[in-house]
């Protein structure tokens, strides 16, 4: 899951 | 969620609030870019489409929510209400939309993560924010007496950068999988154009006087 994390800011 | 983000949020939500208030306030538009705004709404509706499919927090959710229905709130100020959009100045705000569009268009459908609908909208709305911003820079150049609202509008923008910034390079010392680049590079684009306009708003800030934009 490379870019799940930038999906969690706004 | 860290300090950086949530302050960054606040400065986010602060800067659209002040626009609002001042077009509500003073029934007037005067100094602020349509063309940005109308950008920044197409950004938000590229972004959020995951609303309809992917839930993170209520918080999350709220503040998508919110970012959608002030911009329209805006745009429809400036571009329907009788009275604000007299004030708009249509001549000076002519920065053309597919100077900024295109190119983030072509670089989102090279430059991805994954080659999807969704998430091709989503590095197009990254790529977008990134440069909505310069129609207002173009315009607050070209107007000479710019409001204070106006000033401080863009300052909190600003600062909404800055602290994104500063989430960044928390979360890349505390998250292992934080590699972003596609988010980093035009983050630090995007923050790069304020510094310019954060150098003279320093300096006119110090002399309290009125912002001025050299031409």
């Amino acid at each position: 899951q490379a870019n799940a994390t930038a999906h969690d800011e706004l | 969620m860290n300090l950086f983000r949530l302050c960054g949020d606040m400065f986010h939500l602060l800067s659209i609030m002040v626009l609002l208030l001042k077009i509500r306030a003073t029934r007037s538009c005067r100094g602020i870019s349509l063309k940005t705004q109308e950008l920044y709404a197409l950004v938000f509706v590229c972004r959020y489409l995951d609303l309809f499919y992917s839930f993170i927090s209520v918080y999350n959710s709220f503040m998508k929510v919110t970012f959608l229905a002030t911009a329209f709130s805006i745009v429809r100020y400036m571009r329907y209400d009788k009275v604000v959009k007299q004030t708009y100045d249509r001549e000076q705000d002519t920065f053309r939309y597919v100077f900024l569009i295109a190119p983030c268009l072509l670089l989102a459908l090279v430059l991805n993560h994954r080659f999807t609908l969704t998430e091709v909208l989503w590095t197009f709305s990254i790529y977008l924010e990134a440069v909505a911003i310069l129609p207002q820079l173009v315009l607050m150049q070209r107007t000479q007496n710019i409001d204070n609202l106006t000033a401080n509008y863009v300052a909190l923008l600003g600062a909404y950068r800055g602290f994104y910034i500063l989430n960044w390079i928390y979360r890349f010392a505390t998250e292992r999988h934080y590699r972003q680049w596609i988010v980093w590079i035009s983050g630090v684009i995007q923050t790069a154009l304020y510094a310019d306009f954060f150098f003279y708003y320093a300096l006119c800030w110090k002399a309290n006087k009125r912002l001025q934009l050299p031409a």
